[in-house]
């Protein structure tokens, strides 16, 4: 307590420098985290490489703007399983179930490599986990490239939005001029490493009024 | 709205600006570096009652009431925020994804008496 001297609200005692900061950090960590909507700091065990990072931070600069205290998402690819063909790559993100959810908008940004001649054509399904073999998967979109380099995807937020399992697991398969798949002589589609694919995403607000506004 | 100084007794804005790094915090929350975290104090006596220092109309209906009914009302006029704006936050959240949003509301920018 300073010596002597008098809080100007309550007239009470003031607190001593050191104090007062002690309390105004302790109270930063309430005001951020209420206001994300967290209970706890996040843990992060596997932070996104710096030049993938910086990359897709670009994406989200000026000109993109999510709608008043609502969320835009960079999902990096974590999850490649080994691929059938060089013309096939499974990935897998991670959304926390309000984002996958609440999603709207959603674009797949993926670098294809120049190794391949003429237009490249693009099929990206979604996997339907828990079902039998046959009907594992969901065409989302199809999509012609001709030159190689970072592509953006625009998906149907509708095929990516989920009620139970926030693992969100695409494939996308590619085909060459003259749909022959198999000739591809080596991988088309840069799935690893600080290339990886990542999800661009747009998220309603959180809140008990977002839902009603949306459904109006 | 006068930024308070140490011996200001009157409502004031007290500024702190919070960096993220003494927080600990600079390896989940990547854009600001910190943020201001200011908050209002100091005494409302009657003749500051409803002067928020930009709404002058409204102090001075509060004013002629006053005059009109008992100079000394019951109630107590605070030093409360009258302007804030949001804070736009990029973050990593729990899956490593990388968030951008705006908090609504997170600094205060004016403070005046109730």
């Amino acid at each position: 307590q300073g010596a002597g001297s008098v809080c100007p609200s309550c007239g009470g005692p003031t607190l001593a420098p050191q104090a007062e900061r002690a309390l105004v950090l302790e109270l930063a960590k309430q005001q951020i985290l209420e206001g994300l909507h967290l209970t706890s700091r996040p843990r992060i065990t596997h932070p996104p490489p710096q030049a993938a990072l910086t990359r897709a931070l670009r994406r989200l600069q000026p000109g993109s703007v999510a709608p008043v205290n609502g969320e835009e998402v960079i999902s990096f690819a974590t999850i490649t399983e080994p691929s059938t063909s060089a013309c096939s790559s499974v990935l897998t993100f991670h959304l926390s179930t309000a984002q996958s959810r609440h999603l709207y908008h959603a674009r797949l940004w993926l670098r294809v490599l120049p190794t391949f001649p003429g237009t490249l054509s693009l099929r990206t399904f979604r996997w339907n986990p828990g079902r039998r073999r046959r009907e594992s998967r969901t065409l989302l979109a199809e999509h012609q490239m001709t030159t190689p380099g970072w592509h953006a995807l625009t998906l149907p937020s509708s095929g990516l939005r989920g009620e139970a399992s926030a693992v969100l697991k695409l494939q996308v398969d590619c085909r060459l001029p003259g749909g022959n798949a198999t000739a591809a002589p080596q991988r088309l589609v840069d799935t690893a490493g600080d290339e990886r694919p990542f999800l661009e995403l747009k998220i309603w607000p959180k809140g008990p009024g977002a839902g009603r506004t949306r459904r109006r | 709205t006068p930024t308070c100084e140490p011996e200001t007794p009157l409502c004031c804005r007290r500024d702190h600006y919070v960096d993220f790094r003494e927080l600990g915090w600079r390896d989940w929350i990547l854009q600001p570096e910190g943020y201001q975290l200011n908050y209002c104090s100091g005494q409302c006596p009657p003749h500051l009652a409803g002067s928020p220092g930009i709404a002058a109309s409204f102090h001075s209906a509060v004013f002629s009431l006053l005059k009109a009914n008992n100079p000394w009302p019951l109630g107590t006029s605070c030093c409360v925020p009258t302007a804030r704006r949001p804070l736009s936050l990029l973050y990593l959240d729990h899956d490593g994804n990388v968030v951008k949003t705006d908090v609504p509301d997170m600094v205060v920018e004016a403070c005046g008496c109730s």
